[in-house]
């Protein structure tokens, strides 16, 4: 499950992070892959620069097989394959390659361990975003109740649509999560009801508040569900996992 | 000026045009570049889809002068060159052709009507935001006081000393601007604290605190400055000009 939106800064790492967590929590064997340069996915789960010595970056170039680029993290049933910014070289140097957009996907044989893999992308629809979506089954978009965010969903669900026709007609769109959701503000209320209206059961009823724990866990290197379980970001995560487990059963 | 961080999320559209309004309502004449595929700049000036017919992609391709892809704005003194998704295909288009990087700067001749020229970037380290550093005489850091934005800030630094030294030593950083700032959140606080020490004069005194009004004034298709000038989110923004002008003076 690829986890994408172009829009900078509305919740995609923190999302990753912590609905793989929760979904480790349920028992499922996860796979987080961090492909974004920043490599915030790797530090939120306390990865140090030092142990990124084989990242995704090598994986997608076959410099290492995916197993070689992943390792486990604090979390029981977590593994991730880490990312740094050489990473964003990735980009200029698969150019000219063939298939450059099909280099994740070709790695799909070494995730057959894990039963849920979840990718973290970068806030583009580069190369890089364009390979997640076609490695994976869904994408999950999560969206920040404000209007600049609003405004490039269209553009996503776009892109999405152009992937499924020319390369991967199986993606389907997993959901939409709206994330750092403020009960007092009357535009982000307003944005929640237009969406859910739009876009009905495609929106996740479980929403996620804005919460000060949540940007706090990254500087100790730990989830939330692990830094503070009882916090309203950390049951919104766990809550989400449940609703996905719910729904890939009732597919 | 280039706006630039490769987070996401933390304020470069949001500072890019509400400085470009301030500085204007100075009686500067300013143009504001919209480097962004995403088009937030443009729609937060009010610049509607069907009105961008030619945009910053065409005079970078060099299918169109500077001046045939500006226009005014609703505020008095301040043009824009605006964007909209086709600008992502630059990327690709430009990759084989020579100097790919100095796009921009070949159009500086155009910019000698402006005091100031304010590019918005896209939340990359592309090749978009390699033509806005290249081409500006300076670079302004809008910074979120979170811990992933400043774990970016670092590989920021490094890129814009690499492009000193490879392409344009005349950059300089023109300051780092805190955003979003909340009083009552800790980490803010020690965030703010630790890059005051650290970076010294080179951030500016004014920060920007978080303000729902910044938020709501997009979606009318004004600055804040127009949409809520007593807000203290433009009072802040009023303020970061009369710094800017004076560093500019001071120099
Ligand atoms: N629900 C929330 N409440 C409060 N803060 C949050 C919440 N979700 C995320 N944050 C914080 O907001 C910032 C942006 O979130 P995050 O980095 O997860 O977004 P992103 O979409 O991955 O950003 P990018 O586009 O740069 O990859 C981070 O500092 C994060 O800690
Ligand atoms: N000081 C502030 N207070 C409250 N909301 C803000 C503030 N500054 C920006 N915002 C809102 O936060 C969101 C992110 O800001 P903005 O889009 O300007 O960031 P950006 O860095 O340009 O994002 P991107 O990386 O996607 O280009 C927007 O919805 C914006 O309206
Ligand atoms: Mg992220
Ligand atoms: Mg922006």
């Amino acid at each position: 499950m690829a986890v994408a939106n172009q829009k900078g800064g509305v919740g995609k790492t923190t999302t990753a992070i912590n609905l793989a967590t929760a979904l480790a929590a349920c028992g499922e064997r996860v796979l987080l892959i961090d492909l974004d340069p920043q490599g915030n996915a790797s530090t939120g789960l306390g990865i140090s620069n030092k142990q990124r010595g084989l990242t995704i970056y090598h994986a997608l170039l076959g410099q290492a097989t995916l197993a070689q680029a992943t390792q486990p993290t604090a979390v029981p049933g977590l593994h991730i394959s880490p990312s740094n910014p050489d990473l964003a070289a990735a980009e200029v140097e698969l150019i000219d390659q063939p298939q450059r957009e099909q280099r994740l996907a070709r790695l799909r044989g070494d995730m057959q361990n894990y039963q849920t893999v979840v990718i973290d992308c970068p806030p583009s629809l580069g190369l890089l975003t364009l390979n997640a979506l076609i490695a994976s089954d869904s994408v999950l978009i999560p969206l920040q109740a404000e209007f600049f965010a609003l405004e490039g969903l269209s553009q996503l669900l776009r892109t999405i649509e152009r992937v499924q026709k020319t390369y991967h007609p199986a993606l389907k769109l997993e959901g939409i999560v709206l994330t750092m959701l403020d009960r007092r503000n009357r535009i982000s209320m307003q944005i929640e009801q237009d969406v859910r209206q739009h876009f009905a059961d495609k929106v996740y009823s479980t929403s996620v508040p804005r919460n000060v724990r949540l940007s706090e866990a990254p500087s100790h290197g730990r989830p939330a569900l692990v830094y503070d379980v009882n916090c309203a970001g950390s049951q919104s995560y766990i809550q989400l996992a449940k609703e996905y487990l719910q729904r890939q059963r009732g597919q």
